[in-house]
């Protein structure tokens, strides 16, 4: 779950997401 | 007077940070049902990783972001993550909201089992942002300047984030003459706000830390 994950995991995973668009 | 190009400037930051916002459903969820105080840690916990990825979409927007090192990108999201999060936050509380909206929110935050110590300065801060009455602009404006910070820890190259912070500062300082001629101290007060964010996201670590133990 989300509120599992750190805050630079977070950070990676939603920067990651805009390189994929 | 703004240029041309500090007023594209200023429209492109609103217009992102108009644009990224927390979905209104899980905003909805904090004032609808009744939860535990575990529950309501987990609801809080995830209204934070929403805001956490609106924050991302939000930086990605700032003008020469994407241009930085990657991994200076994310010490800069890192660094800033929360004092932006306390900045939106006491926007949300500043504004005035439909009839006991306030409370609900005050009162779920305040039963999340967050100990008294860091729940008081961190609602004196929403005060003092309420206070200065800022404008949509300057809210965005400063949000930049916060995450645009260079010295955050694991930054490497310093200058490059300088000179996209620079700009952002020198649009807010105009603005602020625009906007209250009869308050020359506006700007100063606005910059005396990122010190007191500062202080908050320093404490911020023991407060997890003691939210989790409780």
């Amino acid at each position: 779950p989300a509120s599992n994950l750190g805050l630079e995991d977070i950070i990676r995973k939603a920067l990651m997401g805009n390189m994929e668009e | 007077v703004l240029s041309q190009d500090q007023q594209a400037l200023l429209n492109y930051i609103l217009e992102a940070y108009n644009k990224h916002r927390v979905p209104p459903d899980m905003a909805k969820k904090l004032l609808q049902e009744q939860f535990s105080t575990e529950e309501n840690f987990l609801l809080l916990t995830e209204m934070a990783t929403s805001h956490v990825q609106v924050l991302v979409e939000f930086t990605k927007n700032i003008p020469g972001f994407q241009s930085l090192d990657h991994e200076d990108q994310i010490a800069l999201l890192k660094g800033s993550a929360v004092e932006a999060m306390f900045l939106r936050s006491a926007q949300v509380f500043t504004r005035k909201q439909p009839q006991g909206h306030t409370e609900v929110l005050e009162e779920r935050i305040r039963k999340s089992g967050i100990s008294e110590e860091y729940i008081t300065p961190m609602f004196n801060f929403y005060k003092s942002i309420g206070e200065l009455q800022m404008l949509q602009e300057e809210h965005a404006l400063l949000t930049a300047i916060t995450i645009l910070s260079p010295d955050r820890p694991y930054v490497k190259d310093q200058q490059a984030v300088e000179r996209l912070q620079e700009p952002v500062l020198e649009v807010l300082r105009r603005f602020c003459k625009l906007q209250h001629p009869q308050e020359p101290q506006h700007f100063a007060r606005l910059l005396g706000r990122l010190t007191e964010l500062r202080t908050l996201n320093h404490h911020h670590a023991e407060m997890l830390e003691s939210w989790r133990t409780s």
